[in-house]
């Protein structure tokens, strides 16, 4: 059986949330070391990578590998009733044909309980190389956003470019074009936390990438920042990595090209 | 410009 707590029932809901335009069903597996999601969207444009370590639950017990198979629009629905500093307690017997979902609230004086039924999904899983990129870019999640966001108004391509001193995003549409130029730096927010833009290259780089896929993609909800790893050629690896151990959200982008 | 597919660079498991 699986029996998980996490402290904030929002550290899912943002994941759900995050995820739940690229896929409309995926399987959770889980085993002793934690919860693995892989599942590409159905073009098989991007792919979603969530892998939550046993250690950042609050507790996390799991018998016997299991495997739940969970529509999102039906997960979202349960993940709206849970209060942001509610924890949340998820619970499944070894059959993996239901998924208990019990929020608490901080003071214990609040408690709802919530049952969903799972689904067999026969999903096929790709192996990802472990690729060293040519580039890796380290940003704020805030920033990244924005930028997709301000862009994503004048076309449907994103071309990246990065040189040892800066990275572009740049946009040629139609009747206009537009480009945001970072550079390393290093800059405190308002939790006074250091928000750094740190570019490693190790050869010059060139993609373009679906607009539409980035802006899904670019969510500063998750983590205060973001990696992007690139290469000529190859997908473009999306990461956030959560605070206290608790994993990562991966997505991978297929380029476009000609 | 032509969207890729990640089958073209992910094998099948």
């Amino acid at each position: 059986m699986l029996e998980g707590r996490l402290t904030h029932a929002s550290t899912l809901k943002k994941i759900v949330e995050a995820v739940k335009d690229v896929i409309s069903e995926a399987n959770f597996d889980c085993n002793d070391s934690g919860i693995t999601l892989q599942c590409m969207d159905s073009g098989h444009v991007a792919l979603v990578l969530l892998q939550l370590n046993s250690d950042g639950f609050e507790d996390y017990r799991c018998d016997r590998n299991i495997t739940l198979g969970i529509n999102f629009a039906a997960l979202t629905k349960v993940l709206k009733c849970a209060a942001n500093d509610d924890s949340l307690t998820l619970k499944a017997d070894d059959s993996g044909d239901r998924l208990n979902f019990v929020f608490e609230s901080q003071k214990g004086d609040r408690v709802s309980e919530f049952d969903m039924k799972l689904m067999t999904i026969d999903a096929e899983l790709l192996s990802i190389p472990d690729n060293d990129y040519d580039v890796t870019i380290k940003m704020s999640s805030a920033e990244f956003s924005r930028i997709c966001k301000d862009l994503a108004n004048f076309g449907e391509t994103m071309n990246i470019s990065a040189d040892k001193e800066s990275v572009r995003f740049g946009v040629e549409g139609d009747v206009s074009a537009a480009s945001v130029v970072l550079r390393p730096n290093e800059t405190i927010d308002e939790d006074e936390k250091i928000v750094s833009t740190s570019i490693m290259v190790k050869k010059e780089t060139n993609v373009n990438l679906s607009m539409k896929f980035l802006k899904t993609f670019a969510n500063s909800s998750l983590a205060g920042s973001v990696t992007l790893e690139l290469q000529d050629d190859i997908p473009c690896l999306i990461k956030y990595v959560f605070p206290n151990d608790l994993g990562v959200l991966c997505f991978y982008l297929a380029p476009k090209g000609d | 410009m032509k969207q890729k597919s990640l089958l073209n660079f992910f094998g099948k498991k």
